[in-house]
């Protein structure tokens, strides 16, 4: 898997 | 923050004002799963630690603590101050059927083996799944209040508006998360039936009830 980013989702 | 995202937290903001306003002007959480929203409760509580260790924005922030309050608050309405009218016989879909499948995919699937990571993917997993009880529910009852309706809509109107801000992110940012984009699919795949039902009726003024 990709490395994660940073979550600014809700 | 693009228009898509917006429309869909303001959708999701409106489905807990509603749900809140439901139980607090008819005095009852009747047709309402006291399960569905512990589904909830994890679901933000295990997303959300992150309030801790990364900070993206006060919208950010703020929301994130509005959702998690209001989920503690609404089990809260259900299973202390309106208990009495908690309708407990019908709400009987098994939650560890959903835990227990989402914390081993999360496990298997996931973006990086650490645990805030794991419990975000987790969270997103169960996210998905966790109106489940409630539509279980629903189809025990074959019926629900029109303002109950209104709350699946807004609550399932959030995710789908959620998969437009990330077709939106791919072409304009380059962003995508292919974890939340699945399980959105999925959450918003499970209200179709719901969305069907509710067009067809709740919009033409008559009550949400199954076909017999």
């Amino acid at each position: 898997c990709k490395e994660p980013q940073i979550k600014d989702e809700l | 923050m693009n228009i898509f995202r917006f429309l869909g937290d303001a959708s999701h903001f409106a489905a807990i004002i509603i749900l809140v306003l439901k139980i607090w002007k008819t005095r009852s959480c009747a047709g309402l799963s006291g399960r569905s929203q512990i589904a909830f409760a994890i679901v933000f509580t295990t997303r959300y630690v992150d309030l801790l260790t990364s900070y993206v924005s006060l919208y950010n922030s703020l929301a994130k603590i509005i959702f998690i309050f209001s989920s503690y608050a609404t089990l809260y309405l259900i299973y202390f101050r309106f208990k009495a009218t908690y309708d407990g016989n019908h709400d009987t879909f098994r939650l560890e059927f959903l835990l227990v499948p989402c914390a081993l995919l999360a496990l298997i699937v996931n973006h990086r083996f650490q645990v805030v990571e794991l419990l975000w993917t987790f969270s997103i997993y169960l996210e998905s799944v966790a109106i489940l009880p409630q539509l279980f529910l629903i189809s025990k009852t074959g019926e629900a209040e029109t303002i109950t309706s209104h709350y699946l809509f807004s609550l399932g109107s959030y995710r789908g508006l959620y998969i437009l801000n990330w077709i939106y992110r791919y072409y304009v940012q380059n962003y995508y998360d292919l974890i939340a984009i699945s399980a959105g699919v999925l959450q918003t795949l499970l209200y179709c039936d719901f969305f069907y039902l509710y067009i067809t009726r709740v919009i033409k003024g008559k009550a949400f009830a199954l076909p017999a």
